[in-house]
């Protein structure tokens, strides 16, 4: 018996509409420590790691570890019937083959429930392995996105590089070529406008654009993002999902053939 | 040109 009470149900809406272009289905795994989701895109460049920690809703009970196959596509849709401000439970029975997601309004005046059919789903769960990050990259998140979208008008892919001086965005197309560059700064007011650089080895990777843009669909869940880089490794970015968990996207960079 | 690596490369299936 699974049963997890989300008041803040619209952050549940959220992620899915950040994940639901990149990946179709996934296997929605629970446990005691959490809601939790690993898959990568149909062609295996990117990845999409989620966790929604049990401390993060207002009552969790997960009687057993159950992985629940889902298309994304379908939940969207039924979570798009849920309003903003309802209340979102998730249920499901040990070994059933579907999941009932219940939307009670703040006011408790309106109930819903819809049930989904589950799917079986084979999928490779990876181990990604702690890693020791050359440079770490926090910024507004709306800035990134920005970037990603502007320069994705210019060129496919970017070189992201992270020196002493800032990072440094740069793409070219046929039509020309573009460079942003942001340099750490400190906002006094208010954390979330802050660039902060952590810098232990300058890193470049060059990155196809359409993947970074389709990440930036979780902008609405945080703030602020984190870019994690190393030298021939994935870039790992990163949307904090308040008070309950986070969004990991990996990228594969791309190299010189 | 350059080349697309995969993720599932970097990292081991558990």
């Amino acid at each position: 018996m699974l049963e997890l009470r989300l008041v803040q149900g619209s952050l549940l809406k959220k992620v899915l509409d950040a994940i639901k272009d990149l990946v179709t289905d996934a296997n929605f795994d629970c446990s005691e420590s959490g809601f939790s989701l690993q898959a990568m895109d149909s062609s295996h460049v990117a990845l999409v790691a989620l966790l929604l920690r049990s401390d993060g809703f207002e009552h969790y009970r997960c009687d057993r570890n159950l992985s629940m196959g889902m298309n994304l596509t379908n939940m969207s849709k039924m979570l798009k019937c849920a309003g903003n401000d309802d209340i979102i439970t998730i249920k499901a029975d040990d070994g059933g083959d579907s999941v009932t997601f219940m939307f009670e309004s703040p006011s408790q005046d309106k109930v819903s429930d819809f049930e989904m059919k589950l799917m079986d789903i084979d999928s490779e769960h990876l181990g990604i392995p702690e890693t020791e990050y050359h440079a770490i990259v926090k910024m507004p998140s709306a800035e990134f996105a920005r970037i990603c979208r502007d320069l994705s008008t210019i060129g496919d892919t970017v070189v992201i590089s992270v020196s002493k001086d800032g990072v440094k965005f740069s793409t070219s197309g046929d039509i020309g070529s573009a460079n942003v560059v942001c340099r750490q700064n400190n906002s006094v007011d208010n954390k979330d406008n802050e660039t902060v650089i952590e810098m232990n080895e300058p890193v470049s990777l060059t990155f196809a654009l359409r993947y970074l843009n389709s990440f930036t669909k979780a902008t609405t869940l945080s703030n602020t993002v984190t870019l994690s880089m190393s030298k021939e490794l994935p870039v790992v970015v990163e949307y904090k999902i308040a008070e309950i968990g986070h969004i990991r996207f990996y990228l594969a960079p791309k190299i010189e053939d | 040109k350059r080349g697309q690596q995969s993720i599932s490369k970097f990292f081991r299936t558990q």
